[in-house]
Parts: structure tokens; C-alpha cells; sequence
């Protein structure tokens, strides 16, 4: 499976490897790098999920400017992308060693009480960070579309909450990470810092609950996001919310000796 | 065994600066000759063949590369070789037995990034740093 290039040397040995060696071959290549085994994701339709389709934009940039300064990422995303990835993110990746997007993992929506029937959840799976990898900068992405019919000259008030305790017999306490003022007609993507909240997750995984949403109109009337303009599960798969976190090494790993 | 398997490029030793020196042992240490003297060689590492498309997105391979060859005297025929692989060269050619010529190794290397599927569908995108051989040399 390691192919030699265009130059064959006389004196190098060509020869097909055995299953037991290719085996081997694969093993050392997943260990170069760092990872114990192969990974076998469940991709059923997740391959044109917003999340890949940031991260290959991350990719796309990182590969045409190798290397390169913050300025030429700005250009970049300036003028070509200004869809997905942002300005934020093209300083992050300069910064960072490893970006990890996350799907929302809640797949049915639960049963809230009245008062937030129209509050929704979001989940995210952290639990497989490699190890020594610190959390430098979080986002969670959520898309708006443009609103036209209802609430068309309408201002909302999106709030987004961390989970902080589930109840079994009331209400689960919400903290307020952050609050954005939004146009019926604004379109794109949202982000939200929640950087602690994640560093906070990957050190107690057991307070990973996860992060809630509500929208008010200008007159305090709680509403459905949907109604609001804001993506949800039964949305296009291309604008689904997810999460974004860039990594730092925190700690210099040596690879041990089989 | 050195000698004998270069006797097909002992034709070429016939410049001026070559034919003057002579001994046989001198002529062991003149690999200089393009073939066997360490540089860099292509090599590419493809996912692809792996069969591990399913969850590397991108890219399909890397260019991995390799250094191969032989440092030998004289060094300066070497641009990357060090200035202590010189030395290393000259103690070698005093006890060939016990000290080993200096090594064939990358001088350069690059990083690549790797943009993949973990267990869970989330996407990893990590930077790998010392994967691509950009240039060899003696050490």
C-alpha cells in the first residue's frame, strides 16, 4: 500500500506485501498518526453535513496558503469564502494544531414544560479529544435563513444557555452564555464563543448537558426558532447547527516503543 | 563488497582529480557518483490504496519521501552534510571497522494536514509536523 514514485532504483526491492505485513503497515501509519485504531464513522447522509463542509473549507485554506501569515487567511476568506468559515476561525487555525467539528447529537427533541416547549437542545459528543490537546477556542454555529412571511419587519432576541442541572420533576438550570440581537431578514451563519463552556465539559464530561436556545420577539413572546429563521434537525443538511473547537498541544508526546 | 559493486562506474573516475589519487582505498570512499551519494528519493503514502477513504476525507495521500544513498569522502560533493559529518567522515576512513560513515537522513521536513472522521462522525482536522521529507543530507 506505501507506493514508491516515479524512479525505480535498480537495486530496490519491489515486491507486494503480505496481508500480516500490509496489516502491520497500516498499523504503523495509525499510530503515526495517533491513533490506536481505525476509526469507522456511521455516515449515512452526514458527508454533506454543514460540519465536514466547514471543515473542508478549513482544510481547502489551510492547503492553498501552507504556512502562511494571517493576512493572506483574511484574504482568503475575504474573498472567497465568506459563507462558512470566517474571519474568527481563519485566526484560530493559524494559531491551533488540531480543529474538531462536532454534529448535534440530540436526535428527538424532549417533552419541555410550557414555559419552554419552544426552547431547543443541542448536544455534543466530546468524549474522543485526543489526549494532550487543549481547547484554545470553541464556537457553536447555528444558520439563519432570511424570514419573509410572519414576522417579517421583526426584531429577535436569540438566547443561548449552557445546561447546568437536570431535574427529573422540574426544569433543568440554564446558565446565559450569550444573547444576539436578530433582523427577520439577516441570513447566515451565527456564531457563539463558548469556549469556557467547553473547556469545562472536557474536564468534567458528567456536566456535559449540553446547550439550549430560545427566541423572543420584540414584544417578549417566546417562539419557536424555526419560526425565527433558525436551522434546526429538519433543515437542510448543509446548514445544520454544529459545534467548532480548535486545539494547542499542551503537552509534548512522545511516541513509545512497540 | 562496496568496491566490487561499483566496478560498472569506476569507467567514469576519469577526471584528472579522480585518477590522481590512486589507491584503492580512496577509490572505495569516492561515491560521489549521483547514483549511490544521499539525497532524496519519491515515495507517496496513499490513503487511497489503504482502502481508508471512508474515513480520511482529505487528502487522498502524501508525498512522504525517504533518504537513501551513501555519505562518503569527500563530503563537500554533499551540500546538506554537516560540519560534524565531516569529522565523523574522517574518523570513519581511520577505523572503517569500528566508526560508521555519517548518516543519510532529511535535513527539511514538512508538516501535513490531515482532515478525518473520528468513531463518532465529528471531523478532525490536525496538523502533523515532520512528515514530508523536503531535502536530505549526511549526519
Amino acid at each position: 500500500s506505501v507506493l514508491d514514485g516515479s524512479e525505480l532504483q535498480p537495486n530496490f526491492m519491489h515486491r507486494r506485501l503480505r496481508t500480516q505485513e500490509k496489516r502491520e503497515m497500516q498499523k504503523e501509519i495509525l499510530s503515526i498518526l495517533g491513533l490506536n485504531h481505525r476509526p469507522r464513522p456511521h455516515l449515512n447522509s452526514g458527508k454533506y453535513n454543514s460540519a465536514p463542509l466547514f471543515m473542508l473549507d478549513l482544510y481547502n485554506s489551510m492547503s492553498t496558503e501552507e504556512k502562511s501569515d494571517v493576512d493572506q487567511y483574511r484574504s482568503l476568506f475575504t474573498t472567497t469564502r465568506p459563507a462558512l468559515a470566517s474571519l474568527h476561525d481563519a485566526e484560530f487555525l493559524h494559531d491551533s494544531d488540531m480543529v474538531m467539528s462536532f454534529v448535534n447529537s440530540v436526535e428527538n427533541d424532549r417533552e419541555l414544560s410550557p414555559q419552554r416547549r419552544h426552547h431547543k437542545e443541542f448536544k455534543f459528543n466530546l468524549s474522543q479529544i485526543p489526549e494532550g490537546e487543549a481547547i484554545t477556542a470553541a464556537e457553536f454555529r447555528i444558520y439563519k435563513e432570511c424570514v419573509t412571511r410572519t414576522f417579517r419587519n421583526e426584531t429577535f432576541l436569540l438566547s443561548v444557555f449552557q445546561v447546568v442541572w437536570e431535574h427529573p420533576d422540574r426544569d433543568a438550570d440554564l446558565f446565559l452564555l450569550d444573547t444576539r440581537r436578530l433582523w427577520a431578514a439577516e441570513e447566515g451563519w451565527l456564531e457563539f464563543d463558548i469556549t469556557a463552556t467547553s473547556n469545562f465539559w472536557v474536564m468534567s464530561p458528567h456536566h456535559n448537558l449540553g446547550l439550549q436556545i430560545s427566541v423572543e420577539t420584540s414584544s417578549g413572546w417566546n417562539i419557536n426558532p424555526k419560526e425565527a429563521g433558525l436551522v434546526g434537525r429538519d433543515g437542510a443538511l448543509e446548514k445544520q447547527p454544529f459545534m467548532v473547537a480548535f486545539f494547542k498541544v499542551s503537552e509534548v508526546r512522545t511516541r513509545t516503543a512497540r | 563488497s562496496v568496491g566490487r559493486r561499483r566496478q560498472p562506474n569506476r569507467n567514469r573516475s576519469n577526471s584528472p582529480q579522480e585518477a590522481s589519487k590512486g589507491s584503492t582505498h580512496t577509490a572505495d570512499y569516492n561515491s560521489s557518483d549521483q547514483k549511490t551519494a544521499c539525497r532524496k528519493h519519491e515515495l507517496y503514502v496513499s490513503f487511497r490504496e489503504l482502502g481508508w477513504q471512508d474515513w480520511i476525507i482529505a487528502p487522498e495521500g502524501y508525498a512522504a519521501n525517504y533518504c537513501d544513498g551513501e555519505c562518503s569522502f569527500p563530503l563537500n560533493a554533499h551540500m546538506n552534510a554537516t560540519n560534524h559529518a565531516i569529522v565523523q567522515t574522517l574518523v570513519h576512513l581511520m577505523n572503517p571497522e569500528n566508526v560508521p560513515k555519517p548518516c543519510c537522513a532529511p535535513t527539511k521536513l514538512h508538516a501535513i494536514s490531515v482532515l478525518y472522521y473520528d468513531d463518532n462522525s465529528n471531523v478532525i482536522l490536525k496538523k502533523y509536523k515532520n512528515m514530508v521529507v523536503r531535502a536530505c543530507g549526511c549526519h
